[in-house]
């Protein structure tokens, strides 16, 4: 019988089709598709003797050891028993179609010439994963013990957190030892929870969420986990850890308390016996940004910029000084400050603080002097002095209707620098006083 | 200085006493320069030398003491281009400004003089003073001398250099003093010193000529560079200076 090599699609058609089929012929057909497909067939034209029963030529198609039909007749005709537009659907991906005829077709005496017959297939996926009818009981046995995924020419399985597929590809068994949770929020539970968690557990939970968040526990009813009166857990045990910090070891039928492990890192063990049926434990885990302590200036000069009612992970706050003090990180002068709150809740950089700008020691001034107006030897900000010229040698040089206490008068500013309202930074200068002789000739005697 | 009296401290804070081709003098302005007479660096008669030590003393009315107080550096002289060494009776241009390297802190032995901006600084009769450590009736001074002088009208000037039959120039940019019946006059070592005239509208004092050239001392009239005239050079030399 001829053998289609796995086409996904094709045509079968009787011999000399479509010219009359011979008589006397038998021929089966065997057609494959690969592996993961189903066949389906169809006949386009169909033109066999038609017969009780299909007794003398038929047309006969079959699949998983089953027959799908015997056929015989024309496809509009009531005689016989055509195939119609029927399409014929296999579970495996094999199909057999045999054409059978005998030694003549006469009708009344008179030689009939039939053309026979043209089908066409093609593959179809299989859905392994629907729902298969176990041959042997009847009843239903699923491909997968746990999860089918079905894909166009066949599927695989796969198994619920906690569990590992085994080798045969189909078979589940527990394997909860590196659980990782990165989700901001979700759902942790004991093994089949909330029916009996299966015995010889050890099982590792890990939930590891970005720097920055702390994690929150809330545990759900209902919470059971095999205890003893006396001793604390000595059968199965759930031992909870925040950045490997041991936050405790539950049991028992009390649900812990809600938990914030003020970590991005927490890590669940749960060991199990071999024997017992508590329905285990779930928690729904949530997180939080994490917050740092609110800023507080170190004094009176210090102003943090749009203060926040709270700060959290990657908030910063800025410090700026009131006019005329300076930013001071310990005894580094700062431009600028800005501050971020790090993952583990803490400020990355202390608060600074604000010292008073100091102008420094005022300059000399060249054949003249100054004095403080405000207080003696203070030159901080706001300080003011007052320079003047060595009188009656030298004389301060001032703009046309300026005046030397105006020109010779400097403020300690804001930018620590000493000024002059009119000239600014540049200092005074004293300019001889030519022709004023102190001791001028006189003469009395006239 | 002839007929003159000794000064007193203070009397004239801007004299100095200079030693460059022998005694001379000059007159503080502003902080750092020093205005004399070109001749004084360049004297006619003399081949035209620049290596010459410039000694400038100030501040003190006394030659010894003057010279203890130590001499002032100078950074450069600058000497006016219508001045001609080599023309020995034409003192035209006789001014020079000598830079010292540093500013003098001034005191009240020590300030300098104003320069003229008027005409009036210059009319007939007007007295002004003259001071200087030049020779006095053939001696050499000690101490620094003054002798009070009346400006000279112009033409009286001319016809006594007639009278000494003396082809000097004398130019507009000069002016003369004196009174040939008082033998009062500046002399020898005198020259570069100014001719300082009171402000007194401003209660100040000008420097109004310099001691430039004279024929013998105290027998007549004596000549001045007239300062007036070279005030916008002076400026500009000084760069604008106040």
């Amino acid at each position: 019988s001829p053998y289609m090599p796995q086409k996904l699609y094709g045509e079968i058609s009787s011999p000399l089709y479509p010219k009359p089929y011979p008589n006397d012929i038998e021929t089966t057909t065997v057609i494959t598709v690969p592996p993961g497909y189903r066949v389906k067939l169809v006949f386009r034209q169909f033109d066999v003797e038609p017969s009780e029963g299909c007794f003398y030529d038929f047309v006969k198609i079959s699949a998983d050891k089953k027959t799908l039909g015997r056929f015989c007749g024309q496809l509009e005709s009531p005689l016989g028993n055509p195939p119609g537009r029927k399409e014929f659907m296999s579970q495996g991906n094999k199909m057999l179609l045999t054409f059978h005829t005998d030694f003549s077709n006469e009708e009344n005496g008179t030689l009939m010439f039939y053309r026979g017959f043209q089908a066409y297939y093609q593959a179809v996926d299989r859905d392994e994963c629907a729902p298969q009818v176990n041959s042997v009981e009847g009843g239903y046995q699923p491909q997968c013990q746990h999860l089918c995924h079905n894909y166009i020419g066949g599927y695989f399985c796969s198994c619920r957190p906690g569990y590992e597929l085994q080798k045969d590809g189909r078979s589940c068994q527990a394997e909860c030892s590196s659980g990782l949770y990165t989700e901001p929020s979700g759902y942790v539970s004991s093994l089949e929870y909330p029916q009996p968690y299966p015995p010889d557990l050890r099982c590792n939970y890990s939930i590891r969420v970005e720097r920055g968040l702390t994690v929150h526990l809330k545990f759900l009813d209902p919470f059971e986990i095999d205890d003893h009166q006396q001793v604390h857990c000595p059968y199965d045990q759930l031992q909870i850890y925040a950045n490997g910090k041991n936050l405790g070891e539950f049991c028992g039928n009390r649900r812990p308390p809600d938990l914030d492990t003020s970590s991005n890192a927490v890590d669940l063990v749960f060991f199990t016996d071999e024997s017992g049926d508590s329905r285990g434990w779930k928690l729904h885990y949530t997180t939080e940004v994490i917050k740092c302590p609110q800023p507080k200036a170190l004094d009176e000069f210090t102003i943090i910029q749009e203060p926040q009612p709270q700060y959290q992970f990657r908030d910063y706050f800025i410090v700026t000084c009131k006019q005329g003090y300076q930013l001071m990180e310990g005894n580094q002068a700062l431009l600028s400050f800005t501050a971020v709150c790090q993952d583990d809740g803490t400020w990355h950089r202390a608060m600074p603080r604000c010292k008073i700008k100091d102008c420094g020691q005022p300059r000399g001034l060249t054949n003249g002097d100054f004095r403080y107006i405000t207080t003696r030897g203070v030159n901080t900000y706001e300080a003011r002095i007052q320079y003047s010229c060595h009188e009656p040698y030298y004389k301060m040089k001032t703009r046309a209707g300026s005046s030397e206490s105006v020109r010779g008068l400097y403020t300690c500013t804001a930018q620590g620098i000493w000024k002059n309202e009119e000239e600014g930074e540049k200092m005074p200068r004293c300019l001889p006083v030519c022709g004023k002789p102190v001791n001028p000739v006189t003469q009395k005697q006239r | 200085i002839i007929g003159g009296q000794k000064a007193k401290p203070g009397n004239f804070p801007w004299q100095a006493f200079t030693n460059i081709h022998g005694r001379g003098g000059g007159a503080l302005l502003g902080d750092r320069w020093v205005l004399t007479a070109a001749h004084t660096i360049y004297p006619k008669e003399h081949n035209r030398q620049n290596d010459t030590s410039k000694d400038v003393f100030l501040g003190h009315i006394n030659v010894e003491e003057i010279k203890k107080l130590g001499h002032h550096p100078v950074r450069r002289a600058i000497i006016h281009p219508d001045y001609r060494q080599d023309e020995p009776n034409n003192f035209e241009g006789d001014i020079a400004l000598l830079e010292l390297e540093n500013p003098v802190t001034l005191g009240p032995n020590l300030l300098p003089i104003c320069l003229p901006d008027n005409e009036t600084f210059y009319d007939e009769g007007l007295m002004g003073y003259v001071s200087g450590f030049g020779i006095t009736e053939d001696k050499i001074a000690f101490n620094l001398r003054f002798v009070r002088l009346p400006v000279a009208e112009r033409e009286t000037c001319q016809r006594w250099l007639q009278t000494k039959k003396s082809n000097d120039v004398f130019s507009q940019n000069m002016f003369c003093s004196g009174d040939p019946s008082q033998r009062h006059d500046a002399c020898q070592g005198d020259s570069g010193g100014v001719f300082a005239v009171r402000d007194r509208d401003r209660d100040t004092w000008i420097a109004t000529g310099i001691v430039s050239w004279g024929i013998g001392c105290g027998e007549g009239y004596g000549f001045y560079t007239k300062v007036l005239n070279y005030v916008d050079w002076i400026k500009k030399e000084m760069g604008e200076e106040d």
